[in-house]
């Protein structure tokens, strides 16, 4: 999802 | 999971390690910011509120826990245990919060992808981590010199936000939809305040001498 695509960062 | 991504973990992860370890070990927190270190305890718990509701995978979990557990731990060191608390400089460690705390709390709640608790604590908890190198780095200044100690400290952060830019360029170009404007602006933002710090950084190193910030 484009939202969460980043949110598997620390 | 990319290289620079792994790497930028590991040396973020070694940041902290290392100095939990040393104030464990040498059982001394001098030149040590209690106010960076507990800015990043609030960074840590403001942004993995997801913790045990999403989850993305066991190595984000572990990591997330390590984190939370390692800087929540520095803070209690330098707090309360009988022996570090002692050499622990709070005169000298002056950086007033509310410059830090306020600014990023306003921010996060004009600027976010989305007006929700959960996003806008997130957000915050990246501008906070932006600039909560900050009173580490007047401390720095003040005390005019650092210990391997500080120094190695500031490296390896620096070095974890350096390898973060890049993984951000190369998710940018594999996958579809990677687009984060908040995480890399503020991202670069931190990376910048290391960059005056490196430039001292490196002149010691190469000339082989204790370093010493300019006034």
């Amino acid at each position: 999802e484009k939202q969460d695509s980043g949110k598997d960062e620390l | 999971m990319n290289i620079f991504r792994l790497a930028g973990d590991m040396t973020h992860l070694a940041s902290v390690l290392v100095l939990l370890l040393k104030i464990h070990t040498i059982k001394s927190c001098a030149g040590i910011s209690l106010k960076t270190q507990e800015l990043y305890a609030i960074v840590f718990a403001t942004r993995y509120l997801d913790i045990f509701t999403d989850f993305i995978s066991l190595y984000n979990t572990i990591m997330k826990l390590i984190f939370l557990g390692s800087s929540f731990s520095i803070v209690w060191y330098i707090r309360q245990h009988k022996i570090v608390r002692r050499s622990y400089d709070k005169d000298q460690d002056t950086f007033r919060y509310v410059f830090i705390v306020l600014p990023c709390i306003f921010l996060a709640l004009i600027i976010n992808e989305k007006f929700t608790f959960k996003e806008v604590m997130w957000t915050f908890s990246l501008y906070l981590e932006a600039v909560a190198i900050l009173p580490q780095l007047v401390l720095l200044q003040r005390t005019r010199n650092i210990d391997n100690l500080t120094g190695q400290y500031v490296f390896l952060l620096g070095a974890y936000r350096a390898l973060y830019i890049l993984n951000w360029i190369y998710r940018y170009f594999t996958e579809p939809h990677y687009i984060h404007w908040i995480p890399w602006i503020a991202g670069i933002v931190q990376t910048l305040l290391y960059g005056d710090f490196f430039y001292y950084y490196f002149h010691s190193w190469k000339n082989n001498k204790k370093l010493q910030l300019p006034a």
